[in-house]
């Protein structure tokens, strides 16, 4: 099983939307995808039509009881092949009631192992803070997709997220890959092209080479509540963020 | 003084933006203003030229020492009539912090006190998150003007935050007063136009009767590091914001 975080502690980078983008596509190649959707906002949870206030078995559920089980707290989806591990409003607790307990940044790393052979990737949501909830998806996974807006105060935090990851290789074996991926690029806001500049001259190691362009269709994606490739399989979004799983699988096979 | 916070638990719908682009009008009215960064991840800050990793004083020293005054926290701006408490990555820290410490979430309402009579606005810019920072700007100011984008998921997350307040208002004397501010709306795309319907179906009563349009300009801005009305005048975002003031001060004497 592949695991990847998308995280970034901007709001509204497009996290969410990536997230969704990638398990469609990854769902229409005959893949088994797990979401876990680690925001207590839970967007990702309500995309899909769940109400996160309603939500019985989640997320939560894993880290506040030490016995938990994975497996039975996982939903359907109306998509065959996408399950989900809801968010909800709880999980905003978190971060007080763990206090100091040993081991909870690597809660979520070893309850996802009882699901290794039933899905082929598992994505992970996270919320916009650095935090215990980014932390379990930072050892959990394996690759993490960073999404930053084409924009100055998007790329300003972009720097001490590359701080948090130094830190937080320092307690592994290997350091975590990642890559950060440019969205909502708009090529006729003079502002965009100047920041994709800017990404490309000081972030070259680790961008990837193209970018996620501004696509209107994601808001409608949204709104029905499906992954824009189940809609739209031609959308500009689907194109970009298809080419991105084919830039990752490749350099996966590299690394 | 006039005290505003500006909340969503949803990322990325327009706080910060709505907050300096009141900020710039208040102070292009000679109005001095006092900007409040609660956000850990500091674009606040940020955007007036400050480095948040770097910041010596501002919001934290505020909450981690009990005796601190706010006075002495507070920078200068590029701009003479508008100040800034600085937000900073350490405020991420401060939920675990402070445990169960009895008044912490009155803080911030406290402290204020003590200028009162130096600034005529003071405007906190909160986190994406519901937690210990917002709880400190629900019970410091005297109106929440909540920016939501007009798109699903950034409504689906309305209806818990306006839940949230039912619950803060129980222990307040008077109910907080709050208006909901449709943002980057797009009268181009089928999805803004329909988010836009539903709430003004479903939220009519705190739902303010204009909109903020979609504005590539504010990109530009927050590059620039200015306030819009500072850099464009007669910008179409300017023009929704100077709006949006002049519904408030009129409402404001109503209430
Ligand atoms: N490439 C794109 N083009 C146009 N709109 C986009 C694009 N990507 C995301 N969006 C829109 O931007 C908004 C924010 O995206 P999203 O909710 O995915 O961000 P996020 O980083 O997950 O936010 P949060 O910080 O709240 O978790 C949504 O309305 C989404 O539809
Ligand atoms: N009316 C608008 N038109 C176009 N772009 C906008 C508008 N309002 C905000 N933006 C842009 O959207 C992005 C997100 O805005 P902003 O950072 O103000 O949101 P936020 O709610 O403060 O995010 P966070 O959750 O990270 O605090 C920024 O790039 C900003 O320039
Ligand atoms: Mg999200
Ligand atoms: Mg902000």
């Amino acid at each position: 099983m592949i695991v990847w975080a998308i995280a970034n502690q901007k709001g509204g980078v497009g996290k969410t939307t990536t997230t969704i983008s990638l398990a469609g596509i990854l769902a229409q190649q005959e893949k088994r995808v797990l979401l876990v959707d680690l925001d207590p906002h839970a967007s990702l949870t309500a995309y899909l039509g769940y109400q996160p206030d309603e939500v019985e078995s989640g997320c939560y559920s894993l880290f506040i009881d030490k016995k938990a089980h994975i497996k039975p707290l996982i939903n359907k989806t109306a998509f065959d092949q996408i399950d989900i591990l809801c968010g909800s409003p709880a999980l905003a607790t978190l971060e007080r009631q763990m206090g100091t307990r040993p081991g909870k940044g690597l809660v979520l790393q070893q309850t996802i192992k009882e699901v290794e052979s039933d899905y082929d990737y598992l994505l992970i949501d996270c919320p916009p803070i650095l935090g215990l909830l980014m932390v379990n998806a930072l050892a959990a996974c394996n690759l993490l997709l960073i999404p930053v807006q084409t924009e100055f105060l998007a790329i300003k935090g972009l720097e001490r997220m590359e701080r948090t990851l130094t830190m937080i290789n320092q307690s592994r074996k290997k350091s975590l890959p990642y890559i950060i991926v440019p969205t909502m690029f708009d090529r006729r806001t003079r502002a965009s092209v100047k920041a994709l500049r800017v990404l490309r001259d000081n972030f070259t190691e680790h961008l990837w080479k193209k970018v996620i362009p501004i696509d209107t269709l994601f808001r409608e994606a949204s709104q029905a509540g499906k992954p824009l490739s189940f809609m739209t399989p031609e959308a500009k979004g689907v194109i970009a963020f298809r080419a991105l799983l084919n830039s990752i699988t490749v350099q996966s096979r590299v690394l």
